[in-house]
């Protein structure tokens, strides 16, 4: 389903490029 | 054992004393020790010159070199302090004590907020958000037409700019960073506060005299 009353900037802040977590990664 | 021991320690161009580091992050001493490791570990992947070029952060992120994101540009650009291209170690301990569990919120919120404003205006605007909007839609399986699109900006668009006049400034960011607490928990790296297990500094810790306790 669409999400039209999502926040788009919630939606933005679940883009993997924004995700440092996987620099942790070995 | 003693043989690990030296004061004559290589390091890489643009380290650091990590006392001073600890002093201005909320890293301890033997945390940016152990972001060292990390630190060179990330830096010489690809090419091993002590300097994360952007490829190599690609890697890291993406586990593949060539895999552009809007995104992972931006974080570089923001942690590439001085625009040269590279993210030296002090650049790199310094922007990630911003994502650290215990750096202060305002911190969180301003860096969210340099990282949106796209073409560095000072502000957010409306074609900047849907710039991002339809970025992260190619990055992900989502797809939603374009009405969709700009029903979704338009509706965050005027919940954030209170003020309406087409742009969000940093002070309108703070207000819906504080009625959306959510948008900023990408800003925290819970990991940051288990760095030492995860990358014990053998080496460095003869280095400095690690006073915490």
């Amino acid at each position: 389903t669409a999400p039209v009353t999502m926040n788009a900037f919630e939606l933005i802040s679940k883009s993997q490029g924004l995700n440092l977590s996987s620099l942790f990664e070995k | 054992m003693g043989c690990f021991h030296s004061k004559n320690v290589n390091h890489t161009p643009g380290y650091e004393d990590p006392a001073l580091l600890a002093d201005e992050t909320p890293f301890t001493v033997s945390e940016v020790e152990a972001l060292y490791e990390l630190f060179k570990k990330l830096s010489s992947s690809i090419i091993d010159d002590g300097l994360i070029h952007k490829e190599e952060f690609q890697l890291a992120l993406f586990r593949n070199r060539n895999r552009r994101n809007l995104f992972a540009d931006r974080i570089f650009d923001l942690f590439d302090v001085k625009r040269n291209g590279v993210i030296e170690f002090g650049e790199f301990v310094r922007s990630l004590g911003v994502f650290h569990p215990n750096a202060p919120v305002e911190e969180k919120i301003k860096f969210a907020f340099r990282l949106y404003d796209l073409r560095r205006t000072g502000f957010i605007e409306r074609e900047e958000l849907k710039e991002m909007v339809i970025a992260l839609l190619h990055e992900s399986d989502l797809v939603i037409s374009e009405d969709v699109i700009e029903m979704i900006v338009d509706k965050t668009f005027s919940d954030a700019d209170t003020k309406g006049d087409g742009k969000i400034d940093d002070e309108e960011w703070k207000q819906f960073v504080a009625k959306n607490p959510s948008l900023i928990k990408n800003m925290t790296l819970p990991y940051l506060k288990d760095i030492t297990l995860a990358f014990p500094s053998f080496v460095l810790s003869s280095e400095v005299e690690n006073l915490e306790t």
